[in-house]
């Protein structure tokens, strides 16, 4: 029978293609794939399921997300570079909160992409649940902060707030963000209780660079992966968890409201590996 | 730094002789390497480090430059080469010359088609756009705003009609009104979104497009093969567009969809505003993927 087995057993080298095709970092990639024969220790399992324990191993988390954790008046800043699914998330996280029984607030802090707030507007009203938003071209801050007051005084639960994209090499775009976040502060000095960063799983290695450059400009409580729903398999979450070990929260697949799933680490594996 | 790495390979090559089987398939190592890392495509990458052996182990090693710079020099023209080979520019012999977007959920090309009214009418023409995204929420406003900017006129989706429907009806407001470009931005989808994919094919049958541009973001993964060669088969890509170059990714997406799709890079969009859409130097692109 162990004869049949190592017929269908995958090599180390198909193997290795597959996370590389699946955007694993190379380099991650050649040091799970060289110690998996080693991590198998002659047991009989199969090399890919051997390799499927590793991969959930290195994602594992101790506690998924509940907001009900939140303190009151709770702040959630999203943020991320430009199209990766911040503004359609947010409204997702509105309703997602609305399920729970949470009374969440959104804030349209994108004051520059055309139509940036009026995006969140048409959300708001398809969500059910109200918005703050300022002038196109206003101060991104000054909405923020406006949205997070808002909140107190209308006794919100919590306010989810969306950044405009940004690229996280553009100093003075990173230099915004921290001045958003500073605003917040001056409400509430513990807010923004959450900073999520919008990843978008058809993205390769520069999903690394982007989650390392935004966690040291301001830093990060959640990963968000978005458009898990297509072919793309989000392999860089490995080296990302890896450097930053920064929580994966929630997993996008699809644009409806609803379509905001808790991520999980063996589903995702499973997804990754097939 | 890639070039860094090469001399390091090479410093204890002296200037006489040719490039040893030993020196290339380390250099090759850490090219495979950059290349991987830059996000092309694994296959590619292992085509390119083939063709490059081949081509560098018939090199006689130059006494003027290291054996690492003339190593990189090789390599950047192949992958120079790879990336120019087909240029092509826009097809804007019909009149009306129609333009059809496609590409991937945020991608840019709402952003691009505003981009690309700009430039045509900077040239001379009379621009239409047609607002084909009929779902995403306040995408019609979003390519109305731009279309203001810019000083062109649009074409929005009536209430219950389909995008083909919208396309035939824009066809003709061109043909009638003398517009002589017609840019078609359509909503983002999946290439494995049968559904989806198949209200694009209708649009084309519709409309009849010279040129089906796919929007590509500079810092797409591995999945650009199979993104494009799907698009390609389903709805005859005639050039590419690469956005968000301004970003730090290295665009090995491009080298990927170039080598096994063959669609040629257009231009390549620069930022945000309407005037950051720059032509495409694959000399460039070819060391930035290198690092
Ligand atoms: N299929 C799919 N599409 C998604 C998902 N999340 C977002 N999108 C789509 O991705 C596109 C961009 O989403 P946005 O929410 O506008 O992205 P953004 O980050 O706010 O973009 P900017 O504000 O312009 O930076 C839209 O077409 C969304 O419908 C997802 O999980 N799955
Ligand atoms: N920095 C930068 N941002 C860009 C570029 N092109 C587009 N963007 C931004 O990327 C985001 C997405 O652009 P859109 O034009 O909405 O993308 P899309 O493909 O139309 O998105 P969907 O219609 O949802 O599929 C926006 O924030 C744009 O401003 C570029 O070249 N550089
Ligand atoms: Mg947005
Ligand atoms: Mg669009």
């Amino acid at each position: 029978f162990s004869r049949d087995k190592d017929l269908d057993e995958a090599t180390l080298e198909e193997l290795e293609e597959e996370l590389l095709a699946a955007d694993v970092a190379p380099r991650l990639a050649a040091e799970v794939i060289a110690a998996l024969d080693k991590a198998r220790r002659g047991g009989n399992r199969s090399r890919r399921d051997v390799l499927k324990q590793v991969l959930i191993d290195q994602l594992a988390q101790t506690t998924p997300f509940t907001f009900s954790q939140l303190p009151p008046n709770a702040c959630l800043l999203i943020v991320g570079v430009n199209g990766s699914g911040k503004t359609t998330t947010t409204a997702k996280l509105a309703h997602l909160a609305l399920e729970e029984g949470i009374d969440p607030l959104m804030g349209a802090a994108d004051t520059f992409r055309a139509a940036g707030s009026d995006q969140l507007r048409i959300w708001a009203e398809m969500v059910g649940c109200e918005v703050v938003a300022g002038k196109q071209g206003s101060d991104a801050a000054a909405v923020a902060y406006d949205a997070l007051d808002a909140c107190i005084a209308r006794n919100r639960d919590l306010v989810v707030i969306d950044t405009a994209g940004r690229m996280h090499n553009k100093a003075p775009l990173m230099d915004e963000l921290k001045k958003i976040v500073r605003s917040l502060n001056k409400r509430v000095p513990e807010a923004p209780q959450e900073t999520w960063i919008v990843l978008d799983a058809t993205i390769g290695q520069n999903a690394l660079m982007q989650a390392r450059f935004f966690n040291e400009t301001i830093p990060l409580t959640g990963i968000v992966i978005t458009k898990l729903d297509g072919s793309s398999k989000a392999g860089c979450l490995f080296s990302i968890k890896k450097e930053l070990d920064v929580p994966i929260v929630f997993t996008g697949l699809g644009e409806r409201k609803e379509d905001l799933v808790p991520f999980e680490a063996e589903a995702f594996v499973d997804g990754l590996l097939g | 730094h890639l070039s860094n790495s090469l001399q390091k390979t090479f410093k204890n090559l002296r200037g006489y002789g040719k490039l040893s089987e030993k020196n290339v398939t380390d250099a090759l190592r850490e090219i495979r390497l950059a290349l991987l890392e830059a996000d092309v495509h694994f296959q590619v990458v292992k085509d390119f480090i083939r063709q490059v052996k081949e081509k560098a182990l018939g090199q006689e090693v130059l006494a003027s430059v290291s054996p690492g710079q003339q190593f990189t020099k090789c390599v950047q023209d192949e992958l120079t080469e790879l990336l120019g080979r087909d240029h092509k520019a826009f097809d804007l012999s019909a009149n009306p010359t129609m333009i059809m977007m496609l590409g991937l959920h945020g991608a840019g090309k709402t952003t691009t088609t505003g981009k690309l009214a700009a430039k045509f009418s900077r040239a001379g023409r009379k621009v239409l756009l047609v607002a084909c995204d009929i779902r995403r929420p306040a995408a019609v406003e979003q390519l109305n705003v731009l279309a203001g900017q810019v000083g062109v006129d649009v074409v929005n989706p009536n209430p219950g009609e389909s995008v083909p429907e919208l396309g035939m009806r824009a066809r003709d407001r061109a043909m009638t009104q003398g517009y002589n470009l017609v840019i078609f931005d359509t909503g983002g989808r999946f290439q494995v979104d049968d559904e989806l994919v198949r209200e694009l094919e209708e649009l084309r049958d519709m409309v009849n497009p010279q040129n089906t541009v796919l929007v590509v973001d500079a810092a797409m993964g591995q999945e650009s093969v199979n993104v494009a060669q799907t698009f390609h088969e389903r709805v005859n890509l005639t050039g590419l567009i690469l956005t968000k170059l301004d970003g730090d990714a290295r665009g090995g997406a491009a080298l990927s969809i170039q080598s096994v799709v063959g669609v040629p890079i257009h231009l390549v969009g620069v930022g945000e505003k309407t005037e950051d859409l720059e032509d495409f130097h694959p000399d460039r692109l070819a060391s930035r993927i290198l690092g």
